[in-house]
């Protein structure tokens, strides 16, 4: 449902986060 | 040495290539993927496949809600086989070339919930 797809797109944005960190260090 | 337990797969390889895919396709909230992200997904390599596949799609600590997710983009993009993420095509994918594939079926209509 929708609900799992936003969590899933927050998922997703967190591991863009991280990924992210992981770069800048 | 991995900065997250969430995420114990990433790599700089695979900080490097995610952020692209993440953002246009699997951080839109959307299940309807743009032609961009399928365009994107299509042309992926088989690092970003497998980086996807080990720290997100298949990731054990998020898989269950990223799995249907994903597979839902995947599917309508076509490219649901490439990202199974079931050990076929995980880091060992060869698109290019090559005579002999053995992951060459079609998968037009997979099957819902």
């Amino acid at each position: 449902g929708g609900r799992a797809n936003s969590v899933a797109a927050s998922m997703a944005m967190f591991g863009l986060l991280a990924s992210l960190v992981f770069v800048m260090f | 040495e991995p900065q997250s337990t969430m995420f114990p797969e990433m790599t700089p390889e695979c900080a490097t290539v995610m952020p692209d895919l993440l953002e246009k396709c699997f951080a839109t909230g959307s299940v309807t993927p743009t032609e961009d992200c399928c365009t994107d997904l299509k042309s992926a390599t088989s690092t970003q496949v497998t980086c996807l596949c080990d720290n997100y799609i298949a990731n054990p600590a998020v898989s269950n809600i990223t799995g249907p997710y994903s597979k839902a983009i995947t599917t309508k993009c076509g490219v649901f086989d490439k990202y199974s993420c079931d050990g076929t095509s995980k880091g060992g994918e060869e698109k290019k070339g090559g005579s002999s594939s053995s992951n060459g079926k079609d998968n037009g209509k997979s099957e819902g919930n």
